[in-house]
């Protein structure tokens, strides 16, 4: 789920 | 990395710019909301505690940094530097009705209940508001310089782009982060009123009400 992938988002 | 988001993180750091220079250059806030820009330095802060844990990119750490510092430089300008100027009379949105049930939303709708994911969530909540104290006091005074319109249009803007980045990640990738597309819409929702005004009356100079 979302908090797996790094967020790489700003 | 896709166009949308890259035009969004520079329509988001030209908007951050725009206002701290304005402000530094006229040497004046007036016309500013303090308490949103404070709300968007906590924002930041909540958002990017993950420069301490974990090294993404140069472009994402150099981003972060510029923001938070731009941020909290900003608010120093308005809350110290020149606070004769800022319009507290003005500046009367009550932010706790915001804080409080975003601080609550958090806890109880997130991805993982843990201290960095609760902060995070906190900040992209927070952040879909962060603008109404501005927008509030635009509307009380019922006017806005035109660099102001132009920081509201570029701010505006860099979560629209965002919503296309999300479209374009979930077509491409898979990827979708719901929390972040709703929060996003939310955002973009609230600065329609004044991008059909800043499009409708550009250039012209004009007093509107939101």
């Amino acid at each position: 789920d979302g908090d797996a992938k790094q967020k790489d988002e700003l | 990395m896709n166009i949308f988001r890259l035009i969004g993180d520079l329509s988001h750091l030209a908007a951050i710019i725009i206002l701290l220079l304005k402000i530094w250059k006229s040497r004046s806030c007036a016309g500013i909301s303090g308490k949103s820009q404070i709300l968007f330095a906590i924002v930041f802060t909540t958002r990017y505690l993950d420069l301490l844990t974990s090294f993404i990119s140069l472009y994402n750490t150099c981003m972060k940094v510029i923001y938070i510092g731009c941020a909290y430089a900003t608010v120093y300008l308005i809350y110290m530097k020149f606070r004769a100027t800022y319009d507290g009379n003005h500046d009367s949105f009550r932010v706790e009705f915001l804080v409080v049930p975003v601080g609550g939303l958090a806890v109880l709708i997130n991805h993982d209940f843990s201290f960095l994911e609760i902060l995070w969530t906190f900040s992209i909540y927070l952040e879909s508001v962060a603008i109404l104290p501005q927008l509030f006091m635009i509307s009380k005074t019922g006017e806005a310089e035109t660099i102001t319109t132009h920081y509201l249009f570029c701010l505006g803007l860099y979560r629209a782009l965002y919503l296309f980045n999300w479209i374009w990640r979930f077509y491409f990738e898979g990827f979708f982060d719901m929390i972040a597309i709703v929060a996003g819409v939310v955002q973009t929702v609230l600065y329609c009123d004044f991008f059909y005004l800043y499009v409708t009356k550009d250039g012209k100079g004009y007093r509107f009400s939101i």
